[in-house]
């Protein structure tokens, strides 16, 4: 639609043979609006306007494709590029065994996606471990427990245990009575400003020393999503996102924000409730989806 | 007429800045600085220090039209359905309106229609028994609408005054789960006569705009008649409800503001209006 909207706008600039600053103003402002629309962080838009225009301004107009044509290819281009590679891989580098950790907002998806991953390295002949942490929400273990055996994967927790660092300190010797090689660890949900709880995974973290610290965030995620992946990455340290229930509607701007304010990779999609909906991430259609 | 004084083209920038920042979305951001624009105008706002009041006193009237607390009255057993999307923290808010209700001297059971997701009916009964409240629960995989008949039907039989129904997250997109909930209404309908009396869909204050389309899609399948907004205590500021409110008018009854039991407040306009410009 915004490709429709651009052809509009570019009609009377067809003549003129290349984009400058005042032929694309309008369009940028369109940008804008379906960006912010998309719940990309305004900040973040700000700055990618700026480089769209960088790249836009001077560019001449083929005979072959329609200014609006090219300008949306800049547009969509520019935005694929800033996403990320399509192929951030889970980094399982050096002798086994490798910890995982999950972390992230209270319901962003921790517990479901700690199974989906379990299930993932599983079909590839892993030998994965999952683990709870989570001595706080009701019922929490008892979820993890009851996914891990739907996956047929071994869990490791402590019913009754308050402290989540003696978990994790016990789980290593778990792994080896199993023979796991990877050790998927579940954490509680917890806010990003909760200065205790931060400081509760930054021990935790190093008493499981992991080779992945993964943030899950809700696809559905407004403007706060890069306060939120600020300050977790720089608190804790974060190696790589995964977006969860992204099989709803949100245009899921959250991705652009993410991305831009850590630099870190997004390296897989939630795209449902069950356990093999876990996929790649693919920038290209990520950048579709959010520019609607 | 000439805009003069302290308001400028700088001021007004960072105004529609801030409230897009809060999820009140381009739109409405940008309708409100208009108005501020208009109030400025008019000579409203003669001091710098002004501009923040009036933007508050506008917010707070497009919120005082939906600050309808929740009356449990006229109908016996009061049936409270709960739905919203996956994580928004639906369990935890029925425990809360429990213990509040229970506060308020009223006889609560909950109603564990949540059948799917794992250990579901194992959190809500967790929270039922540190409240010392009733609990009707089937196996995991059996029909939530059944769950929900013979909740009702217990709480006629032991003199409840409130059921407060669990059930599973659900993305407004699925069309069999908005089917699902139909059927559970229309049977909560059959057994209660004139229920449910209250259809709560809760949304997360960390969401853009989504929850926009949540309301609507929810609204549209299965009218709903009360909001509440959880997550409060981030930094999320839940501006998507000023949309809500003027799109669909839906009484907010309350907001969450943490994981515990008390961090459940009645839904004030005013207080509102305070956060978000905070
Ligand atoms: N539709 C959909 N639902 C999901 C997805 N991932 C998780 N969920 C659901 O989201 C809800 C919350 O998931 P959890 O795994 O409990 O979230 P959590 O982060 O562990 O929650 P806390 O431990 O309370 O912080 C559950 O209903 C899950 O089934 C997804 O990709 N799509
Ligand atoms: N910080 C904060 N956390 C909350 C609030 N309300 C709920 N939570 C947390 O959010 C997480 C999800 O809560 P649930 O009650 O399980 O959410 P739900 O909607 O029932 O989730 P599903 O049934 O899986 O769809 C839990 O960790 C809760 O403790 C709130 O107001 N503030
Ligand atoms: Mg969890
Ligand atoms: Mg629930």
């Amino acid at each position: 639609r915004l490709q429709e909207r651009f052809e509009t706008l570019f009609k009377k600039i067809k003549g003129q043979g290349k984009l400058t600053e005042e032929n694309i103003k309008e369009a940028l402002r369109d940008v804008r609006i379906a960006l912010l629309e998309a719940d990309v962080n305004y900040k973040v838009v700000k700055d990618f306007l700026e480089k769209v225009k960088e790249k836009a301004i001077g560019q001449g107009v083929l005979t072959s494709i329609t200014p609006g044509q090219l300008f949306i290819k800049i547009v969509y281009d520019e935005l694929t590029q800033l996403l990320g590679s399509s192929h951030s891989p889970l980094n399982l580098g050096g002798p086994p065994p490798h910890p995982i950790m999950l972390i992230g907002l209270q319901g962003s998806g921790k517990t479901t996606t700690a199974g989906k991953l379990a299930l993932f390295l599983r079909k590839k002949g892993k030998r994965p471990l999952l683990i709870s942490t989570d001595t706080r929400r009701p019922a929490a273990m008892e979820q993890l427990k009851k996914i891990s055996s739907q996956i047929d994967v071994p869990f490791f927790s402590f019913e009754g245990q308050k402290d989540p660092l003696s978990i994790c300190k016990d789980a290593r010797q778990y792994a080896i009575k199993t023979y796991s090689d990877v050790l998927i660890f579940d954490t509680a949900g917890r806010l990003h400003i909760d200065e205790d709880l931060l400081e509760e995974l930054v021990e935790q973290k190093k008493a499981i020393s992991p080779c992945e610290v993964l943030l899950t965030v809700d696809g559905m995620t407004g403007q706060d999503a890069l306060n939120i992946a600020k300050a977790f990455d720089e608190k804790i340290g974060v190696t790589g996102f995964i977006l969860t229930k992204m099989d709803g509607d949100a245009r899921g701007g959250a991705a652009l924000s993410i991305k831009a304010v850590t630099g870190k990779p997004i390296k897989f999609i939630g795209t449902g409730e069950k356990l093999d909906c876990l996929e790649q991430f693919h920038p290209e259609r990520i950048a579709s989806r959010i520019l609607g | 007429a000439a805009l003069k004084g302290p308001l400028d083209e700088n001021t007004l920038r960072e105004i529609e800045e801030a409230l897009i920042l809060s999820d009140c979305g381009v739109e409405t951001s940008t309708r409100l600085v208009e108005k501020l624009k208009e109030a400025w105008k008019k000579g409203h706002l003669k001091d710098p220090k002004d501009v923040k009041k009036v933007l508050r006193e506008i917010i707070g009237e497009i919120l005082k039209s939906v600050e309808r607390p929740l009356r449990i009255d006229n109908y016996r057993p009061f049936t409270i359905l709960t739905l919203g999307v996956n994580g928004v923290g639906k369990t935890t808010t029925v425990a809360k309106i429990g213990k509040a209700l229970i506060s308020d001297g009223k006889k609560v059971l909950f109603g564990a229609c949540d059948t799917f997701r794992a250990a579901a009916i194992e959190q809500l009964s967790e929270w039922a028994e540190r409240l010392g409240a009733e609990i009707v629960k089937h196996k995991e995989g059996s029909d939530p609408a059944a769950v929900a008949y013979d909740a009702i039907k217990a709480a006629s039989a032991r003199n409840v005054d409130v059921v407060i129904l669990d059930t599973a997250g659900r993305l407004h997109t699925k069309s069999n789960l908005i089917e699902e909930m139909k059927k559970i209404k229309r049977v909560i309908a059959r057994e209660t006569g004139s229920g449910p009396h209250e259809t709560l869909l809760i949304l997360d204050a960390t969401n853009g705009q989504n929850a926009i389309q949540q309301v609507k899609s929810f609204h549209e399948a299965l009218t709903v008649s009360g909001l509440a907004i959880t997550k409060l205590d981030g930094t999320a500021k839940g501006g998507f409800i000023l949309p809500v409110s003027e799109l669909f008018k839906i009484p907010i009854r309350y907001i969450c503001v943490g994981e515990k039991l008390e961090d459940l407040l009645p839904f004030s306009a005013e207080e509102f209006s305070k956060a978000l410009l905070e």
